[in-house]
């Protein structure tokens, strides 16, 4: 419950949370993607908290139902990982998604 | 030396190679391109190896500067990563370096 607390706090105090691993490219990508476009996303390295990166994983899969990285919120909302994200953007839903949520 | 040794034997016999991790999914796209383009690659799934994984990434990069999966070869020759083998292919090259070499 303490970890789930934790996530919970951190994805309702920062506007863009990505959930990453250092050295995973789909992580890359959505990180690169949130700096083209100005805005400076809350990024927690999964692999870079020892034990307790797969604990977070297993609370993120609890929360949202996805296990595997980058894991996007936006506004305190899940939205999904690499593939989901880049597809707001290619839809031309990620820049007022943001703008409503004064964030970029 | 040893491991040396069997990544130029694996690359020598096997027409198209790929060194992978099961749950990277750039490796995922290179597997899948490869399948689309009726291509049987062989795979080498460096976290299915224990000590051995870490071991060959060592070797592949000693090989051919490249630390990172997936690692592709192509007839005997390094290739490079996803991104490089993506590009062969939207160039137009990677379907004629196939039927050059009969793999396809
Ligand atoms: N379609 C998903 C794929 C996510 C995915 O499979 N991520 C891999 C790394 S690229 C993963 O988390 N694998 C399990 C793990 O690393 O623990 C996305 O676009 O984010
Ligand atoms: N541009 C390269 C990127 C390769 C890359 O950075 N691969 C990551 C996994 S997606 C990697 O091997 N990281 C170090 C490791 O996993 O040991 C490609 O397209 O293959
Ligand atoms: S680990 Fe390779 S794309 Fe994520």
């Amino acid at each position: 419950a303490r970890l789930e607390e934790a996530v919970k706090k951190t994805v309702a105090e920062n506007p863009v949370v990505i959930y990453s691993k250092t050295w995973c490219s789909y992580s890359m990508e959505v990180k690169a993607l949130f700096k083209r476009m100005g805005v400076d996303a809350h990024v927690i390295e999964l692999d870079q908290l020892g034990s307790q990166g797969p604990q977070l994983q297993k609370v993120l899969e609890r929360l949202t139902g996805q296990f595997t990285v980058p894991n996007v919120f936006i506004g305190g909302k899940h939205i999904g990982g690499c593939t989901d994200t880049v597809k707001l953007w290619h839809d031309g839903k990620l820049a007022p998604m943001l703008s409503e949520l004064n964030i970029s």
